[in-house]
């Protein structure tokens, strides 16, 4: 564990508890894609398989944990209580385009093949695009309440504090994992877009508005 | 291969 890995995962933590809250004070899950919502619990669920077979330490169980159930909540939520505020007319990413590359690359690109290790695979490679349909839904909305760029931003700065950790890890303990790089890489990039509105309006007091 | 280093990530 290092500072920039640590820091990472508090982001990514706050991320989800900002999304929650959100959702709680404006009683509503508009402008949430409900799609990227339900591949984050396919993430999370084939990638923490190992709980079950894997220790690792107490924080590791109760994060792979609070992940699991953090995700499978919001999804819980969008389909009852806040159901009425989510418009599926907007959210229309086609998930199979993700799903399908995804599956393929991790059968070829994996660290042995075996069922959990090509799973895991797939969760990261999953977990590098996941974001594309929320964003397909702001780029279709062209604006955002700010509450969830908030919850944008943090998941943003959970993959990009990800990458010193690559490198810190690279020089101290001279392990490299290019799965998880390249697929890390990749998802910091597709942030780079809203990060650039984010700073220059949102952080500024502005309303989120992508030029028309 | 060698028991991923990776696996202590998140």
């Amino acid at each position: 564990m290092n500072l920039f890995r640590f820091l990472g995962d508090t982001a990514h933590l706050a991320s989800i508890l900002v999304l929650i809250h959100k959702m709680h004070t404006t009683k509503s899950c508009r402008g949430i894609s409900f799609k990227t919502q339900a591949l984050y619990v396919a993430v999370f669920v084939t990638r923490y398989l190992d709980l079950f077979y894997r220790w690792v330490s107490l924080y590791n169980f109760f994060m792979k944990l609070f992940f699991i159930g953090s995700s499978c909540y919001i999804l819980f939520l969008m389909k009852t209580k806040f159901r009425p505020t989510q418009d599926p007319a907007i959210d229309t990413f086609r998930i199979e385009y993700l799903l399908g590359p995804c599956t393929v690359i991790a059968l070829i690109f994996n660290y042995k093949f075996s069922p959990t290790e090509i799973l895991w695979s797939f969760s990261i490679f999953l977990e590098s695009v996941a974001i594309l349909p929320q964003l397909f839904l702001l780029q279709r909305t062209g604006e955002a309440e700010t509450i969830t760029t908030h919850y944008l931003a943090a998941l943003g700065i959970y993959r990009a504090l990800y990458i010193p950790n690559w490198i810190y890890r690279y020089f101290t303990e001279g392990v490299v994992d290019p799965i998880a790089i390249t697929a890390g890489l990749v998802q910091t990039g597709l942030y780079i877009d809203f990060f650039y509105v984010y700073v220059t309006k949102v952080l500024q007091g502005q309303k989120f508005e992508l030029p028309a | 291969g060698k028991e991923c280093s990776h696996h202590d990530e998140l």
